[in-house]
């Protein structure tokens, strides 16, 4: 307690708390998610980001409806006249 | 349609895992849809080693610096890898020198495909329902902040994370899906949170990753 460090995550927290009553803020019912105070709450987005958001993913192809299809076990239909 | 579909319900989805310091995310969730594949066509529900596709799976992949499901899969497929046991391969949390390069014992995927499913969300849903559980990239950003409840806003679609689906409910006034998160069992709910289905919420939809073994 005192330390810079301990001055530089409280900061960060009181952040934190600012951020959780605008999201908490915009919610409409009861079914919507809850923002506030858990594990990464002393954690700057910045940290956040750099330690937990690793995924190196680019968005994928459109499915073919056929390809799928033979996912889920489905025939494909027929052509007749 | 099953209004309500949960793998974990009939044994199909190992514990909640914990990556800490290792954002080897991309890891997690392709071993844990094959955890999950295996459970459903033999009936064995067993961890594999998330540290071995960490250490090994190549295609640009960087170990706890980050990768990617779609090669991850690919290189599985194209290697004919087996995936051995956690408990022969366990975790260290760090990117370490591949210890397994021909190993015969373990699990090899027959097949995988990576699809867009943005605006056919009912195809993602049928997926889940008819095949079982997916691994999807998505935007966590916002889940610094979760606690609980179904996330319908506010979320961004920059896809920086990979989790795994386990399930989805359509009884409620919003239909969501279940998603398995890989930061511990004490995050939302109980390692778990809920996704709204239909909106690409989070970029849930944009890359969607199925495997067969």
């Amino acid at each position: 307690e005192g330390s810079k460090e301990y001055i530089f995550r409280m900061n960060v927290f009181e952040k934190s708390l600012i951020r959780h009553a605008k999201l908490n803020s915009k919610t409409v019912s009861i079914e919507n998610a809850q923002f506030g105070i858990n594990k990464f709450s002393d954690m700057t987005p910045e940290e956040f980001q750099v330690k937990f958001l690793k995924l190196k993913q680019e968005p994928a192809e459109p499915f073919q409806p056929l390809s799928l299809d033979l996912w889920l076990g489905n025939k494909p239909i027929a052509t007749t006249e | 349609r099953t209004q309500k579909v949960d793998w974990r319900k009939t044994n199909k989805v190992t514990a909640v895992n914990n990556q800490k310091d290792c954002g080897a995310c991309w890891a997690f969730s392709s071993v844990e849809i094959i955890e999950s594949m295996v459970a459903i066509r033999k009936g064995v529900l067993a961890p594999l080693s998330v540290q071995q596709m960490t250490d090994c799976a190549r295609f640009g992949n960087r170990g706890c610096q980050g990768g990617n499901i779609e090669t991850a899969l690919m290189w599985l497929k194209s290697t004919n890898t087996a995936l051995v046991s956690s408990k022969k391969y366990p975790l260290t949390w760090k990117t370490e020198t591949c210890k397994l390069t021909n190993s015969t014992e373990g699990v090899t995927i027959s097949s995988h495909a990576t699809y867009g499913l943005v605006q056919n969300e009912e195809k993602m849903v049928d997926l889940i329902e008819n095949h079982g559980p997916v691994a999807v990239a998505i935007d966590a950003t916002l889940w610094q902040d979760y606690l609980g409840g179904v996330i319908q806003h506010h979320c961004e679609m920059n896809l920086n994370h990979a989790v795994e689906i386990v399930g989805y409910d359509l009884t409620g006034n919003v239909p969501y899906y279940i998603v398995r998160n890989s930061w511990g069992t004490d995050f939302g709910h109980s390692g778990y949170l809920y996704i709204k289905i239909g909106k690409n919420v989070c970029g849930i939809a944009t890359s969607v990753s199925i495997v067969d073994v």
